[in-house]
């Protein structure tokens, strides 16, 4: 019994999945799964120690501050529950991360920005959702602008992305404006993801150990 | 930047919400 336990540990984590079936549905490696599984438990265990990532925990990475109200990191926690119950199980942050993987699919990236902006959900982001998004972001910045300037920009913008002028910016719309500002994904890639064997060693080292004894 | 000239996506990217590299900070 005490040889079973000792091995199975993580597998009785609520949401754990096998590395190996995560490396096989995303960009990582094995090894770079089980890297992201040391800063899952990290992250996981930082405010309620349940091995599930909860948004006080995420807002206290993402900002050292687990009280920060954050539009944006509020959208990317509820894209990243998969299943909606309010918690990131392993499974989720590492398909989710895999987007930001910087060998991702370009096409994926585009996606998930799109539904990021889609505040309502509706599969188009109107100009009222733009507007906000943008008086959130100046809500959080020292950049101050006039409401005739938010305006102004919120107009020049959406004209140019809704091309065919209903209102509304569609996924078609949203890639053809991606692709003329692809500077507008940059935050969709994250190159440290390509080397988080060497930030979070210590699982692969404990590994090589188990596989050689 | 002149304000007429701003991408509103481009200012909403600069978020520091959308920026996850700090979940890798130790």
């Amino acid at each position: 019994m005490g040889c079973c336990y000792s091995t199975s540990k993580r597998t009785r984590t609520p949401g754990y999945e096998e590395p190996t079936v995560l490396a096989s549905q995303t960009p990582f490696t094995v090894s770079e799964v089980e890297a992201l599984h040391e800063l899952y438990k990290k992250l996981s265990n930082s405010i309620i120690e349940d091995n599930l990532i909860h948004r006080e925990e995420f807002q206290l990475a993402l900002f050292r501050n687990r009280n920060k109200k954050n539009l944006f990191a509020d959208r990317i926690f509820d894209l990243f529950d998969l299943k909606r119950n309010g918690v990131i199980e392993f499974g989720e942050f590492v398909r989710s991360l895999g987007l930001f993987h910087p060998n991702a699919p370009l096409e994926d990236k585009i996606t998930f920005a799109f539904r990021l902006y889609d505040l309502k959900q509706t599969g188009f982001i109107e100009r009222d959702e733009l507007k906000e998004m943008v008086l959130a972001l100046l809500h959080e910045s020292d950049l101050e602008l006039s409401d005739d300037m938010i305006e102004s920009i919120v107009d020049k913008t959406f004209s140019d992305a809704d091309i065919n002028g209903d209102g509304k910016i569609d996924q078609e719309e949203w890639k053809a404006f991606v692709s003329k500002h692809p500077s507008l994904i940059r935050n969709m890639t994250l190159p440290y993801l390509k080397d988080i064997t060497l930030a979070f060693p210590s699982f692969v080292v404990r590994t090589e150990v188990e596989e050689s004894d | 930047v002149a304000p007429a000239t701003m991408n509103a996506f481009e200012l909403i990217s600069k978020s520091q919400g959308l920026n996850l590299s700090s979940l890798f900070e130790k």
